[in-house]
């Protein structure tokens, strides 16, 4: 099983594969990779090493074929079915952006609890009721669950979409969450990014 | 200067030890963190030592010590002004947020071009036209500038803001932004984190 920090860091190095295929660039060496990341050269080799060797000893990685491999691995134009718990601001943010559909990812329902917010039919997507998750997920196979209820709530819906057999979340609450060895959770913590940035804009 | 790859970790590492305080954990070794956090120890020693020396060799860093070294570098609770550029659907979503206020950030105004967005009365945070904004960052020490516009304009909005003098932008648009070296940017791709929990919701 490879490393889901790793996983993470393929989309990384494949965006930047693409931008430097743009640039009809032929090769690359980790250290350079590295360096356009922000990470150490030793972790992008042991990232790299976890698919077979394509680098040539003092050359470095092919583009094209580094770029067609990690496609491969993640498996990018595979279309992917998204649930979304939690219909408030930032959950209808997430349901209306047409960029999901792009990357192959269909966002097919959102779920909430708060009856004003139940809707099958006005909104493009439509808005269950939280206890029509268990039957919706059976019913169309459903790959991944955002999450995007109130922090208090974060827990107990992880464990309702779990119990459903969903084994991939998109974690938007700022806590973490308590699943299965075989649950794969992603946490988008804004504060985290706005504290890296006021570091900067202090100093 | 330390890279931000290792302020946005360190970030992680902050919240990682408050969550080992509560467990009332004493001392972590680096290759521990590393573990937590998916990181070789390597990175997570290289890290560290942009702040000096407070392992102890052979038992590692004390919890309570590190912690308040990370938090006092971050600069965490002093108060930083932000505006967010796009009144669309994310960035009345990112407005909304009660969480940011609580990091110690305050979204104090919204621009757009769109007519029908422009509201300085009816929503809580004003909503201004473009055109106010270099008047408007001049005038209230702004230190954060949040990019929630359409991917064709984000290039341009990036331009404009670093012309008004912020120096930190957070990034939704799915494109990497040109600007000078003394600016930084943070990119929240969100596509990325659903690629990555897609490889196992197939595999
Ligand atoms: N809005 C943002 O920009 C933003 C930014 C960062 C993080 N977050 C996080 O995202 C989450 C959502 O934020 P928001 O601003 O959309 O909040 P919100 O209050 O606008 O929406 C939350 C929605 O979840 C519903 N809900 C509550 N419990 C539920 C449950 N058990 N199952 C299904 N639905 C449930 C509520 O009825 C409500 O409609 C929060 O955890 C917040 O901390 C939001
Ligand atoms: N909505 C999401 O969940 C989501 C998810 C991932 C990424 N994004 C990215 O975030 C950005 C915003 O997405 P959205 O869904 O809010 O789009 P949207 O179309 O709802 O909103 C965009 C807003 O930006 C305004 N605008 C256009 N040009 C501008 C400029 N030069 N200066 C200021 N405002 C300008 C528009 O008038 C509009 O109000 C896009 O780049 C999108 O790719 C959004």
């Amino acid at each position: 099983q490879i490393p889901e920090s790793t996983i993470a860091r393929l989309s990384i190095y494949l965006r930047l594969l693409e931008e430097l295929e743009r640039e009809k660039t032929a090769t690359i060496r980790s250290s350079e990779i590295a360096n356009l990341s922000g990470l150490t050269a030793a972790q992008v080799r042991k990232d790299l090493a976890y698919f077979g060797q394509f680098g040539v000893r003092g050359q470095g990685y092919a583009v094209p074929l580094l770029k067609k491999k990690i496609s491969q691995t993640l498996g990018v134009h595979q279309s992917c079915k998204t649930i979304i718990l939690g219909a408030g601001n930032l959950g209808q943010a997430l349901s209306s952006y047409r960029g999901f559909h792009k990357e192959g990812f269909d966002i097919v329902a959102l779920f909430d609890i708060a009856a004003d917010k139940i809707k099958q039919k006005e909104t493009a997507t439509p808005i269950y009721d939280l206890s029509e998750l268990q039957n919706f997920v059976q019913k169309n196979k459903v790959g991944i669950a955002v999450l995007a209820v109130p922090v208090q709530a974060a827990q107990d819906a992880a464990i309702q979409v779990v119990e459903a057999g969903i084994t991939s979340i998109l974690n938007f609450a700022p806590v973490d969450l308590a699943v299965p060895n075989n649950v794969h959770v992603r946490n988008v913590d804004l504060a985290t990014e706005l504290i890296t940035l006021a570091y900067y804009s202090k100093s």
